[in-house]
């Protein structure tokens, strides 16, 4: 009961850029696996290389990251990812 | 312990409700429920897509498990042979029963919604189903188009009626036969809208009138959204209203009057989900089964309605991942129903001013591959162990914990000494 609550979710994609099975990849197409973690306070979401014959996320392999803080932009309209790479902040949930 | 369960779960239904915050959205029989029952304010789906994200709450295992990313295969056989959250009551004596789009149809529940591993009896299906999207939309020319925006005048598509309503039918028969027959049952309704298309029946437009209906507080694509993190929402660009749009591919945008129509659609197919849900509960307390029967009131994941310019779910944003998750327990959640007192009385939405205040709030955030182990722990059953680190192997765990500790009971609410603020803002 102490742990801070945590929901996960993820979403696959066949390339890195939008295409017409975007939204709907075949297991065979999935080449990015976007992983998300989220609290009351942000969504952090990794965006990183997928395997689709072993299954298997390759977290060294990123493409993509997102990281929303929900307190100043609830909406989620503002990617601080990029502005935070290097901060305590996303050291801490590296 | 000795529950039964009404699991009632809704395609495509973000939290877009009176119940949590939404002034606009007429939904008086779903709020009725929230006012006898826990509110999760923070529950999120494991992926937002339809059958990767049932198989999972089902399941109780996420998608990396199930294995299960897309439509095209079936756990037991592609990842492992998991119980699911129907089968562990079917094995504890229960009657299970699925009536509508429970399991997503196809491959991913093996043809046949998991029968009979998860289900007492074959699981029910609206004949209309098979109309869904065919082309009964009348479009201003007066002829039949299959598009995205779809009121319909009830008496005139075919069969003369439609998925849900069939479906809420079929689940009140199912109710007096296990009335009846005193049996303890499980059963699990899945309701089809506000899935696109947005087809139901016209008069529910009369509860939104266009002027009302606003554009998404950003419907812009963002600047810094990472290419990969946006969906191009296809599906809806194959309608035929769509289509007629020539909207570029993949970042449109949508024309802002269009925008107004799809959310107009959007909320009126909520109503008619809404009264569903009422006339369903209003029989199960006609019944006088509310007095020990769970509700589960929960949805596959949310739907984008134009933020971030976008038209779908299919992404990690929470407008697509978020969804309501309400769990009302008699005796817990809410005080027993008097004899002859009416917990869940048909509440008209056409006429119903709603100012019901949920029974209980909590923010704390929560996933819906929890609902396996909370719904054995509310019923009474023994709650399956949290899976090791591989699972492939174990036909009975969860990756979810059970959320029952975040409930504050009615005796603890009087505890509190009538002074509810910590209640509700948890």
């Amino acid at each position: 009961d102490q742990k801070e609550p945590i929901a996960f979710c993820q979403y696959p994609r066949p390339a890195d850029t939008p295409q017409w099975n975007s939204d709907k990849p075949r297991l065979k197409d999935i080449k990015i696996m976007g992983y998300s973690m989220r609290t009351v306070d942000y969504r952090y979401t990794v965006w990183v290389g997928f395997n689709p014959n072993n299954f298997k996320a390759n977290f060294q392999d990123i493409h993509a990251g997102e990281l929303y803080m929900v307190g100043t932009d609830p909406g989620q309209d503002h990617n601080i990812y990029n502005n935070s790479l290097h901060s305590n902040f996303v050291k801490k949930i590296l | 312990g000795g529950k039964n369960v009404l699991f009632i779960v809704v395609d495509d239904l973000r939290p877009t409700l009176g119940c949590y915050g939404d002034n606009l959205v007429k939904s008086p029989n779903i709020d009725q429920l929230a006012s006898q029952s826990v509110v999760f304010q923070n529950a999120y789906a494991q992926q937002a897509v339809c059958a990767p994200s049932r198989v999972s709450f089902l399941t109780g295992r996420r998608p990396d498990t199930t294995r299960l990313y897309d439509f095209y295969s079936y756990w037991r056989v592609h990842a492992g042979n998991y119980s699911t959250l129907p089968q562990y009551f079917k094995e504890n004596g229960y009657t299970t029963m699925s009536v509508g789009k429970v399991f997503h149809p196809g491959i991913s529940s093996n043809y046949n919604d998991d029968y009979p591993y998860s289900w007492s009896i074959p699981p029910f299906h609206p004949s209309t189903e098979k109309y869904e999207n065919t082309k009964t939309c009348k479009g201003k020319d007066g002829q039949l188009h299959a598009n995205l925006v779809c009121p319909v005048d009830v008496a005139e598509v075919p069969e003369g009626t439609l998925p849900d309503i069939q479906s809420t039918e079929e689940a009140i028969r199912l109710l007096n036969i296990m009335k009846r027959k005193k049996q303890k049952f499980f059963l699990a309704v899945g309701y089809h809208k506000p899935h696109i298309p947005l087809r139901y029946p016209q008069e529910f437009l009369k509860l939104y009138p266009l002027e009302n209906i606003t554009l998404a507080p950003d419907p812009w694509v963002p600047e810094e959204l990472p290419p990969v993190a946006y969906n191009p929402w296809t599906d809806i660009r194959e309608r035929e209203d769509v289509q007629a749009l020539n909207i570029s591919f993949p970042y449109g945008p949508i024309p802002e009057d269009f925008q107004r129509l799809i959310r107009q659609s959007y909320f009126a197919a909520v109503s008619y989900l809404d009264m569903q849900v009422g006339l369903l509960l209003n029989a199960l307390d006609d019944l006088k089964l509310s007095r020990n029967t769970i509700v589960v009131f929960t949805a596959d994941h949310g739907w984008s309605l134009g933020e971030h310019g976008e038209w779908a779910k299919y992404s990690n944003f929470d407008v697509a991942t978020q969804v309501p998750l309400m769990f009302y327990v008699p005796g817990k959640t809410s005080s027993f129903a008097n004899p002859g007192g009416r917990k869940f009385p048909y509440l008209d939405p056409f006429t119903h001013v709603s100012n019901l205040i949920p029974q209980g709030q909590t923010k704390k955030i929560v996933e819906l591959v929890s609902l396996f182990p909370t719904l054995a722990e509310l019923a009474g059953l023994l709650i399956p162990a949290l899976c090791p680190e591989t699972s492939f192997d174990v036909a009975l765990c969860s990756e979810g914990e059970s959320i029952v500790r975040y409930f504050v009971s009615m005796e603890e609410k009087v505890d509190c000494g009538g002074d509810d603020s910590d209640y509700y803002q948890d």
